[in-house]
């Protein structure tokens, strides 16, 4: 089971 | 100077019902050409974008761009003293302290007045880049709402597995496993019914998310018979609730990544 994504990991805080 | 009237309270009731248990307060950005909101809930786990255009309001005006923070459960509160078929409509000057909302009856013989306290939210913004999803499902909102609610008596996560062939939605915990599969329709046409589920694939896509805030973003059903997921690999999986000529709720959900 995976561990739990953030979306700032994803997309770029501006 | 803000003015913006939508003829049925009804729904912006059900547009802040469908976000306000992901985001406690939210920044309303307006501007000449509509209202713009975007939010992460506390864990940076969702993210919800708001867009309302201004031509989707029977009156919209905006002076000047105007940011206003808002908390969405007093907002939510205000709101249910409107009756559905109220007129709303929303105004605020140039630095104001309050948003004014007012409803007014039908027969327009009840006008009823409230403000609501304007606050300052220091809150990070995303960059939300332009994707090619691998996949789109388009599915009824109402199925998603269901499938949400029949895979929560089960387990906390959802596997979403788009293929050619359709989607799966899968589940397991410490009661059992479940899953359950929607087969692509070419045509989405009255034939099929309005049920019916298409997938566009360019390459088959699995993501793994948590259920909880499926459950939430089910919230937008109300507002649209259609709901599309956005799939690509490593990154977050999209939903967009498109609202009737005037705009959409999307909802980007982190998904749950190897370790």
């Amino acid at each position: 089971k995976g561990q739990q994504g953030r979306i700032d990991s994803f997309f770029k805080i501006s | 100077m803000i003015e913006a009237v939508l003829p049925q309270a009804s729904l912006l009731k059900k547009i802040i019902e469908a976000i306000k248990e992901l985001v406690s307060e939210a920044n309303f950005d307006f501007s000449e050409t509509g209202i713009r909101l975007q939010a992460m809930d506390k864990s940076h786990i969702a993210l919800s974008f708001l867009h309302l255009r201004n031509d989707g309001f029977s009156e919209y005006r905006c002076d000047r761009s105007q940011t206003l923070g808002i908390n969405l459960e007093s907002f939510s509160k205000v709101l249910k003293c409107a009756a559905n078929d109220d007129q709303v409509q929303i105004k605020a000057t140039d630095k104001a302290e309050s948003l004014s909302i007012s409803f007014e009856s039908t027969a327009k013989d009840r006008v009823s007045e409230f403000n609501v306290k304007l606050m300052d939210i220091d809150i990070d913004s995303v960059d939300v880049p332009d994707m090619d999803y691998q996949a789109t499902v388009n599915m009824s909102s109402q199925e998603f709402a269901r499938i949400v609610r029949d895979m929560m008596t089960i387990g906390e996560a959802i596997t979403i597995d788009a293929t050619k062939q359709g989607v799966k939605f899968s589940t397991s915990g410490d009661a059992g496993e479940g899953n359950i599969l929607l087969r692509h329709r070419k045509t989405i046409d009255e034939e099929d019914g309005p049920s019916s589920t298409s997938v566009e694939i360019n390459e088959p896509v699995s993501h793994s998310l948590a259920l909880k805030f499926l459950a939430n973003f089910a919230k937008a059903a109300p507002l649209a018979d259609r709901v599309s997921i956005n799939l690509i690999e490593d990154a977050p999986v999209m939903f967009e609730f498109k609202i009737s000529d005037m705009g959409h709720i999307r909802f980007y959900l982190a998904p749950q990544i190897e370790e």
